[in-house]
């Protein structure tokens, strides 16, 4: 039996709004240490996966794996049944058919309870092996948003330049040119807008802003995003849960013929 | 110019 209560609806509804867009079918494992989520977009370019820690849910309780083969598109539908501050809880049996999403508001005078079916989905798993990365950015999470939604006006690829002192983005289209220039910084009074650059050698990238787009989605989770870039390597965008888990996207560069 | 890659040279199949 899984039985996986969240303190708030909101956090579910965000981690998936945060990915309902790339990928479709999902399976999520469960076990006793939480549930986790892989998924490969349709071109085989961004993958996805998703740990939601037991700590992040107000009581959590798995007694057998189970995999759940979900339709986001379906789940967010239900999903946008429940308000925010309800609170939302996942009940499935041994070997379900079906999953129960369950609703309660904070007086306790409203339950609402739907039940969504379950899909069995062929999908691959692929090894993440640790990887390599030349180099590794903090930066906040709006930031990035804010600079990908800019350059990609421009063009559907941009440019990624990352020295130590520095990281820039760039992106040539029809209509002109733009580019973005960070500089690290650290100011203890704001530590949302921190910029830290740690990095072994200079990384020059290029990347679809159609996949980039998706990415900043997930900027609600997070106030900040962990970048991390190697030469001709996926890049990993991570927004970790504060309370425990993470969304990871492994975005596959361009690269120059 | 840029031609896209895939995940599959990067990442192996479970």
């Amino acid at each position: 039996m899984l039985e996986a209560k969240f303190s708030e609806a909101s956090l579910f509804k965000r981690i998936i709004d945060s990915f309902k867009d790339c990928v479709e079918l999902v399976n999520f494992v469960c076990d006793e240490h939480g549930i986790e989520a892989q998924a490969v977009d349709d071109s085989r370019v961004l993958l996805v996966v998703l740990k939601i820690e037991p700590s992040a849910f107000e009581s959590f309780r798995c007694d057998k794996p189970v995999t759940l083969g979900l339709n986001l598109t379906s789940l967010s539908k239900v999903l946008r049944c429940g308000n925010n501050s309800d609170t939302l809880t996942l009940i499935a049996d041994d070997e379900p058919d079906s999953i129960f999403v369950l609703f309660e508001d904070s007086k306790k005078n409203k339950i609402s309870e739907y039940s969504l079916k379950l899909m069995e989905i062929d999908a691959d798993m692929l090894r993440i092996d640790d990887m390599k990365y030349d180099c590794t950015i903090n930066m906040s999470s709006v930031e990035f948003a804010k600079t990908v939604r800019d350059l990609s006006q421009l063009n559907d690829s941009f440019n990624v330049f990352v020295k130590k002192d520095a990281i820039k983005f760039v992106a040539e289209g029809d209509i002109g040119s733009g580019s973005v220039v960070l500089k690290p910084e650290n100011d203890l009074e704001k530590p949302d807008e921190r910029i830290e650059v740690h990095l072994s050698q200079p990384v020059e990238l290029a990347f679809s802003t159609k996949y980039l787009l998706d990415i900043v989605k997930a900027s609600t989770l997070s106030n900040q995003i962990i970048i991390k870039f190697a030469s001709e390597s996926p890049a990993l965008f991570e927004f970790k849960l504060n309370s425990g888990g993470y969304l990871d996207f492994h975005l596959a560069p361009k690269y120059n013929e | 110019r840029f031609k896209q890659s895939s995940l599959n040279r990067f990442f192996t199949k479970i």
